[in-house]
């Protein structure tokens, strides 16, 4: 039997949006800890890897470890129906063939299920070693996502170089070249706001902007991002969620021409 | 146009 109460439903659902331009069908492993998901996208260039611990949920409750096979089109659209405000419940029995969700509001005093047939997917894991990175930076989330955006005008490929000047991010095309850096910077009172690097060596790589976009999906998850770079290793890109879990990124350099 | 790596290179399958 598994049964999770999320009073903060918005949070799950914020997952979901996350993932779901990335991946189409993906495993949700379900254990005593917590619930977490690591997949990669079609072409083998990105992987996701999310954990929200039990400590997250008002109620958890896993006998045994199992993996829900969900669908991520029609879970989106399932969390569509999802109030800003809602409770959010899971269930499955251990046999894991359909999993029950449920929106309750208590304002409102509505509450709606769902019984969604589960699939059988065959997921290929990765071991993703622990790597003490070359350069890690801490930005605002909001600032990053403004930054791939914008340079996709420029072009499709995004060269992040951390430097002691600060982190540049340049993109070139048939118009020409853009460059924004961002320089370390504590002096706003609100953490969050802050530009940290720390670097030990500069690192200077080159990625798909379409990826990094997509990656952009998991702001509203967490007010600042995490990158993490070393020489010819994949960036890794994290949103944490609060002290509860994560959304991390990998995504694959590309090569030198 | 440049390629992307593949992440099987870098990790490998478990």
């Amino acid at each position: 039997m598994f049964e999770a109460r999320l009073a903060n439903g918005n949070i799950f659902k914020m997952i979901v949006e996350s993932i779901r331009e990335l991946v189409v069908d993906v495993n949700i492993d379900c254990s005593t800890e917590e619930l977490s998901i690591q997949c990669m996208d079609s072409a083998h260039v990105a992987l996701v890897s999310m954990s929200l611990s039990q400590s997250a949920f008002d109620h958890f409750r896993c006998d045994r470890s199992l993996s829900l096979g969900l669908n991520l089109p029609n879970v989106s659209k399932i969390f569509k129906m999802m109030g800003r405000d809602d409770t959010m419940v899971l269930k499955a029995e251990d046999s894991a063939d359909k999993l029950m969700l449920m929106f309750e509001n208590d304002k409102s005093g509505t509450i709606a299920d769902f019984e969604l047939k589960l699939m059988a997917i065959e997921a290929e894991q990765l071991g993703v070693p622990d790597t003490a990175y070359k350069c890690s930076i801490s930005m605002p989330s909001s600032e990053f996502q403004r930054i791939v955006r914008d340079l996709q005008v420029m072009g499709d490929t995004c060269k992040i170089s951390c430097t002691k000047e600060g982190l540049k991010f340049s993109a070139t095309g048939q118009i020409g070249t853009g460059n924004i850096l961002m320089r370390q910077n504590v002096a706003s009172e609100k953490e969050e706001d802050h530009v940290t690097i720390d670097m030990e060596e500069p690192v200077e790589l080159n990625f798909a902007l379409r990826y990094l976009n997509f990656f952009t999906k998991a702001t509203p998850l967490s007010p600042t991002v995490i990158l993490k770079m070393s020489p010819g290793l994949p960036i890794v890109i994290e949103y944490p969620i609060e002290q509860l879990g994560h959304v991390k990124y990998y995504l694959a350099p590309k090569m030198e021409e | 146009q440049n390629r992307q790596y593949n992440l099987d290179a870098f990790f490998g399958l478990k």
